[in-house]
């Protein structure tokens, strides 16, 4: 593990705890896209069945069942909370989320490592991972007043992105036989995503105003 | 045939 992977795995705890925290404490998801957080539940569960497979150390285990129970218990809010569910911008949420999950899968039966069960699931939930974020990258743009949670809640996001990026190339020098082309190639377009909304994050902060994103 | 890179990664 080196110091970009720490960073990246953090930056996506911090992420998924700054959104409970608003959840759980305000009370509100306003600005949260249930499509996203139903994406990423079916990313965690399709990638982390390996959990029962292979070991590879506690850190991965405890931060996998982490990530499960976090994804899950964040959608089951927005769903089925009295109060929480009732803050929720269902109108403005209208991205069609069934209409990448179809694409991904097939691109998974067609462009994977090895034909298997779980190599393919791997694969599926790698390439809806990187395109999961949409729904709420839409929903930020059509609420234009982000609150200051859900901005910091995505900032973070594509920092773990970015952070990932760094750990693969440190990798790629470091170690020998390290390539992992799919996983690049989903996790660069995955970044490219929030390239509009970083610049757009960073230049509120500059100006410490509240971040506006063009209609 | 190729190894598969162990997925260490989350």
């Amino acid at each position: 593990m080196n110091i970009f992977r720490l960073a990246g795995d953090m930056s996506h705890l911090f992420s998924i705890l700054l959104l409970l925290l608003k959840i759980h404490t305000i009370k509100s998801c306003a600005g949260v896209s249930l499509k996203t957080q139903e994406l990423y539940a079916l990313v965690f569960a399709t990638r982390y069945l390996d959990i029962f497979t292979g070991y590879i150390s506690l850190y991965n285990t405890l931060m996998k069942m982490f990530f499960l129970w976090s994804s899950f218990t964040i959608v089951w809010y927005m769903r089925y909370h009295n109060v929480v569910r009732r803050s929720y911008d269902k109108d403005q949420d209208t991205f069609r989320h069934y209409f990448l999950i179809l694409p991904c899968f097939i691109l998974a039966l067609l462009v994977h490592e090895k034909f298997t069960f779980l190599e393919v699931l791997w694969t599926f939930s790698l390439y809806l991972e990187a395109v999961a974020i949409l729904p709420q990258l839409v929903l930020l743009q059509r609420t234009r007043n982000v609150d200051n949670l859900t901005g910091h809640y995505v900032f973070f996001l594509g920092a773990y992105r970015s952070f990932y990026i760094l750990n693969w190339i440190y990798r790629y020098f470091t170690e020998q036989n390290y390539y992992k082309w799919i996983t690049w190639i989903s996790g660069l377009v995955q970044t490219a995503l929030y390239a509009d909304f970083f610049y757009y994050y960073v230049k509120s902060w500059r100006n410490s105003e509240r971040l506006q994103l063009p209609a | 045939a190729k190894e598969l890179c162990k997925k260490d990664e989350l």
